[in-house]
């Protein structure tokens, strides 16, 4: 009705200060309107997004799977300085909150994201900013894990968008349907995928890794020198490359555990850019997974070899580690990060490498 | 965020006398949620 009233009445007689009057009267009519056109195209905006969602649903229901499907928007978001927006988040989200206000923030967020907070490990107000909240640890026994000495374990919570089995010298990974990208460009070109010639050493390391409490003698001979093409025809045929994508959403659980007892040998860090990597984005975004900053571990396993890709996004750019907590990722850059080569640290030649237990805790998502 | 895991497994491996196999299986399917600590697969002999 405030709107409705400062439309100038048809009837209204000219006076002296019409001038002013009328003046007075636009200004104050611009300014609600530029506000209600704002708020029905952000309504738009969100409707066709929801349409959208909804529809995508109603086809993955059907059993339909969609397929990629380049947009407008996604090379739009090719155009913004991701990583700057990244940074200021993160700023924003380390900021300290007054501690009366925190149980009330997070259980905000908590509702926004669908967050438990009956296992956070502390109480809400002991977590200063959102971004300490949001890397929480979990009560002890919160996340069993599973005792079967024959299975591969979830190293985080999250949703499994793909897995499978890799075959072919040019392994390929569904990154949705209709588009796949290389293993070698998501793992680094000096991946130690193995070959024929290391399979014997492997299958010598896979046994000593029994016996490891007995004999302290080096694990592992790897030659790390010449970049490696994995080839199943050429490998014993006694074991395949298999390959699973787990995405978290925002408000899931953001620690990354230890899928099985394995040695670390080697840590990769692309620099990359940091594109969304939520569902749509995975359907738009041609290459997400190899362009985006990212931090690989490589190792080796009682079954051979395993790698675990921690792939950033916009939001939650940065990747840590426990196991190297002097790691810096989603530090501020100039130039595009795309073409330079990983940053690489061989943990094996200090030693045996980085020995974990199946479900301990290797490293953090977080924000900014 | 992600996390893609890339590992070796048994496809098919000939146990020393008794003959029989392991092979790797996922036990989950896409879209499932799946938690730290929750078997993505296992191998057993069959």
């Amino acid at each position: 009705t405030s709107f409705a009233k400062k439309l100038p009445t048809p009837q209204s007689t000219p006076s002296i200060n019409a001038g002013n009057g009328s003046s007075q009267g636009d200004s104050s009519y611009l300014l609600p309107g530029a506000t209600v056109a704002t708020i029905l195209m952000l309504g738009a905006l969100h409707a066709r997004r929801m349409y959208d969602d909804k529809k995508t649903e109603e086809m993955r229901e059907k059993g339909i799977e969609v397929e990629f499907q380049p947009d407008v928007k996604a090379s739009f978001l090719r155009l913004l300085p991701l990583r700057s927006i990244s940074r200021c988040w993160g700023q924003l989200t380390s900021l300290e909150i007054p501690v009366w206000l925190r149980p009330h923030v997070y259980r905000a967020w908590a509702r926004a994201f669908h967050s438990n907070l009956e296992e956070a490990a502390l109480p809400l107000d002991k977590y200063t900013s959102l971004k300490e909240f949001f890397v929480r640890a979990l009560k002890e026994g919160s996340r069993p894990i599973d005792a079967d000495p024959q299975c591969l374990i979830s190293p985080v919570d999250g949703t499994i968008l793909r897995f499978g089995e890799l075959k072919g010298a040019g392994a390929m990974i569904e990154q949705v349907k209709g588009f796949s990208y290389p293993v070698f460009s998501l793992l680094g070109a000096r991946s130690l995928l193995p070959t024929t010639a290391d399979s014997d050493v492997q299958e010598e390391h896979s046994e000593s890794i029994e016996s490891t409490e007995k004999s302290k003698k080096s694990w592992w001979r790897v030659s790390l020198a010449s970049p490696k093409v994995w080839d199943p025809t050429l490998s014993c045929p006694k074991r395949g490359l298999f390959y699973c994508v787990i995405y978290l959403k925002p408000g899931d659980y953001h620690r990354i555990h230890s899928p099985a007892d394995w040695n670390i040998l080697v840590r990769r860090h692309f620099s990359g850019n940091l594109y969304p990597v939520n569902e749509r984005a995975t359907r738009t975004f041609r290459n997400l997974y190899i362009e985006n900053e990212r931090v690989v571990l490589e190792g080796v396993w009682q079954e051979g070899f395993m790698a675990l890709a921690a792939v950033g996004a916009t939001n939650i750019g940065s990747i840590k580690l426990f196991i190297e907590p002097e790691l810096q990722t989603n530090k501020p850059t100039k130039k595009s990060l795309h073409s330079e080569p990983p940053e690489e640290r061989v943990y094996h030649s200090e030693g045996v490498g980085r020995v974990l237990k199946k479900g301990d805790e290797l490293g953090a998502f977080n924000m900014g | 965020s992600t996390v893609v895991l890339v590992f070796e497994a048994p496809i098919s491996k000939l146990l020393h006398k008794g003959g029989s196999s392991e092979e790797f299986n996922f036990s989950v399917k896409c879209g499932d949620k799946i938690r730290v600590g929750e078997a993505l697969g296992r191998w057993h002999s069959s």
